[in-house]
């Protein structure tokens, strides 16, 4: 049973630690068990070291940082078992523009593979889509969807 | 296989004509003001794949997921979402290139669903896109707020999502 | 004690409505006391009407839309005895551009009567400011801050 | 009374050097990348103005607020926070049109409050600036993550927020 669990966590560990270092280049980050005898004994910590910064654990790090690095670790578990569609519902609060925009390419790598819907407020995050649709409201309460012509925005 | 389009009918926000979202096979982004219906789109996603918790989809009940009439107009009388997919791939183990899936619900709560228009079970269609459309743990789908409960985590429980995974 | 608590609450209750009408054109919201009789025996919900959509209690409302009337209850509780200065540290996530662009818009008119400091990440809030500060964080791992020029920012 | 600046030094992220930062009358508004230290300003507004828990600023004890040296740089040996204000009005009450309120710590957690240079205790600069910096419940000051809390809380805990206001 320690086996299995073993060897999900190694190999989740790996897509972890990669996916980390795309998103925020030139930093490291890696699972840690609190307890490497009995696992199940102890919690699962995160160390991460952004660019220039010491290692350190995840909840000492700021607002948008920990949110990357719960991304980091999403899309570890969404690469575990990749699945043919995925949707992602404002995954982006938190994020300044430059992490926005890794994130937006991410996305757009990992939508080569599979099928990706997004729901986003952010600019940045649309202009990556290949399709887009505006909803909105009407006064009837009623909401309504129309295609948008993505060649206007910025990308 | 993809997801062709999604269509939906007096599902929550989405009033009683229906309504088609053809889908891009790579990233479709849906954007819009707050409140407009962006992430009921998502809800009528996870119901149609057979969620069996009105909860999930930020509903008390099956019924609340009927369109309420908004402003003036009547109450739908049933809730319908349909998938279609493109199948040349044959990934889904069906023998058919397209495929549409759908689910209804009416005010009683009672649901049906249907492979290409036959009514069939919940577990048939489980079955049918349990390789393509469901992952351990459902993590193809992050909900709005899930990202925020993967920061707030404590460290016992984020070890429990390995041991399910497992 | 109950003369006083419903003293307090009304007042709340006005600032409260008064802000949600602002923020959210043609909407309306109020405070509820679930137990009007023995209020401390009961807690204290909030009915949100959105322009065009019907009564319903806060947590039936979209994410935004929460947030949005959160931030009512926060200002209103800021109106009730005010001060001379407001530290506000990324309270706009979750708000599409056109929520965003009336927080802002409310959070310059206060900025006449009081001193405000607002930490954003968002383009359309930093270009109410009448001063803005920019910080990164060198490879030294050492916060610089600097003045930024405001003229070029889209208003 | 309003602030003209704040300065800094030895305060978590902003190093060894003396950062001031001269503020608007009106709004002012920080910005910058995820992690650079925008939130540092605002824990460093809550300490010198007088907070007492140390977690409130996201650190452990009061000697995690000392610049931890970074990358190779020497750690500070005090962080030190000083907040200067107008007072050509006479809204703060004390006899001088300008007024510094400053806050030190050193390594073992001692500090060390002075009004206008002068040695003062906590009590005194709390005294001071109540009536212009403290709200009942302290809501002049969101913090980061606030908001998400006012969000979720449940209706008892609501109305307690006003049982305490009155
Ligand atoms: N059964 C229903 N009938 C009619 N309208 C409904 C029904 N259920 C929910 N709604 C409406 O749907 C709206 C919420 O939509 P949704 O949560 O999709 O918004 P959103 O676009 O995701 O917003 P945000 O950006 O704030 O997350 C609410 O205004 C609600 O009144
Ligand atoms: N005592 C200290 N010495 C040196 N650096 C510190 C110290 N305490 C915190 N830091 C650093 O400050 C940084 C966090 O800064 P802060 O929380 O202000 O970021 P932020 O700009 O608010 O980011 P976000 O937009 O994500 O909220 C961390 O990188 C942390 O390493
Ligand atoms: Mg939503
Ligand atoms: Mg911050």
């Amino acid at each position: 049973k320690k086996e299995v669990f073993m060897q999900t966590f190694n190999e989740l560990s790996q897509h972890f630690s990669k996916i980390f270092s795309e998103l925020s280049p030139g930093g490291v980050a890696r699972l840690v068990l609190e307890n490497e005898e009995s696992p199940f004994e102890g919690g699962l910590e995160i160390d991460a070291k952004p660019r220039g910064k010491e290692i350190t654990r995840v909840d000492v790090l700021s607002g948008g940082e920990k949110a990357l690095t719960a991304l980091a670790f999403i899309f570890a578990l969404q690469h575990f078992r990749p699945t043919a569609l995925y949707v992602l519902d404002e995954i982006d609060a938190h994020l300044d523009p430059q992490n926005l925009h890794r994130i937006a390419e991410l996305i757009r790598r990992s939508s080569r593979e599979s099928q990706v819907i997004l729901v986003t407020l952010h600019d940045s995050m649309m202009s990556v889509a290949d399709r887009l649709f505006g909803v909105t409201m009407e006064k009837s309460g009623i909401s309504r969807l129309f295609s948008v012509e993505l060649a206007g925005l910025a990308a | 296989a993809y997801v062709s389009k999604i269509e939906l009918r007096g599902f929550k926000s989405f009033g009683n004509s229906k309504v088609s979202i053809p889908l891009s096979r790579g990233l479709t982004a849906i954007v819009g003001p707050n409140g407009s219906g962006k992430s009921n789109v998502v809800d009528a996603l996870c119901f149609v794949l057979g969620r069996m918790s009105a909860k999930l989809m930020r509903a008390e009940r099956f019924s609340d997921l009927l369109f309420n009439g908004g402003n003036g107009q009547r109450p739908a009388p049933f809730a319908e979402v349909s998938l279609h997919f493109n199948n040349e791939d044959s990934a889904l183990p069906i023998n058919s290139t397209t495929v549409a899936i759908s689910r209804r619900v009416d005010r009683s709560g009672k649901c049906v669903y249907r492979i290409n228009k036959k009514r069939a079970s919940r577990q048939e269609i489980v079955d049918l896109l349990s390789k393509s459309m469901s992952s351990p743990g459902g993590y193809n789908f992050i909900m709005q707020g899930d990202v925020d409960r993967f920061i707030k985590i404590d460290p016992f429980d984020r070890r429990i999502i390995i041991d399910d995974l497992a």
